[in-house]
């Protein structure tokens, strides 16, 4: 799961 | 969105406008380092490198543009308004070792060997220790206005907040990210002893004066 590389946090 | 994230973000902008205010009604950037103020430019353009590409949501889009551009106003306003107020001599941190020692963490650490990853994972690094040169000039004086110590407190709240939220994302969506995590807690115990110093001393009314 590579959800983290989407960078949706500021 | 969490409230620990969702109040960290408004702890953000909060920081922000204490900053501006003072700068603007005090008209001085006394007790301010444009050091800090310019490594947090260069932390927001890197991490919002792709903020015109990559469509996240409309809250984030108009968050990214608010800190781009605030940053930038500040450094302007402290280079060209409020020039003459600022403190050079005591404002000597080396940025040069923050700036390299984030190009090197960057290149070891980064979730892939791409442009934008790579400058996001140095925005990340930079961003835990760009607070530094503030506290350095903080430590330094030995004394500032509460206005000044509220501004850093708003921005030490902000990275805190995040924690909680990376618990709470990681036990309810399944979301780790162990770059933002390390370096958030970094950044966080970096402000830890001011917090303990803020709490000792302005939180009961008195002037923040470091023992």
């Amino acid at each position: 799961d590579n959800s983290y590389l989407i960078h949706d946090e500021l | 969105m969490n409230l620990f994230r969702l109040g960290g973000d408004l702890a953000h902008l909060v920081s922000i406008f204490i900053l501006l205010q003072k700068i603007t009604a005090n008209k001085s950037a006394a007790g301010i380092s444009i050091k800090t103020q310019i490594l947090y430019s260069i932390v927001y353009v890197t991490r919002y490198i792709d903020v015109f590409t990559k469509w996240i949501s409309l809250y984030t889009f108009v968050m990214k543009l608010i800190f781009i551009a605030s940053s930038f106003y500040t450094v302007w306003l402290m280079h060209n308004t409020y020039k003459s107020t600022q403190n050079p001599q005591i404002d000597t941190f080396k940025i040069r070792y923050l700036i390299g020692g984030s190009i090197i963490m960057a290149a070891i650490f980064n979730h892939k060997l791409t442009f934008n990853e790579l400058v996001w994972s140095f925005s990340i690094w930079l961003e835990s220790v760009a607070i530094l040169p503030q506290l350095f000039m903080l430590q330094r004086t030995g004394e500032a206005e509460n206005i000044t110590v509220h501004y850093i407190f708003a921005l030490g709240i902000y990275r805190a907040l995040y924690i909680p939220n990376w618990v709470y994302r990681w036990i309810f969506d399944q979301y780790f990210d162990y770059i933002a995590t390390v370096a958030g807690i970094i950044q966080t115990l970096i402000y830890s002893d001011f917090f303990y110093v803020y709490y000792q001393r302005v939180m009961k009314g008195k002037k923040f004066e470091l023992p």
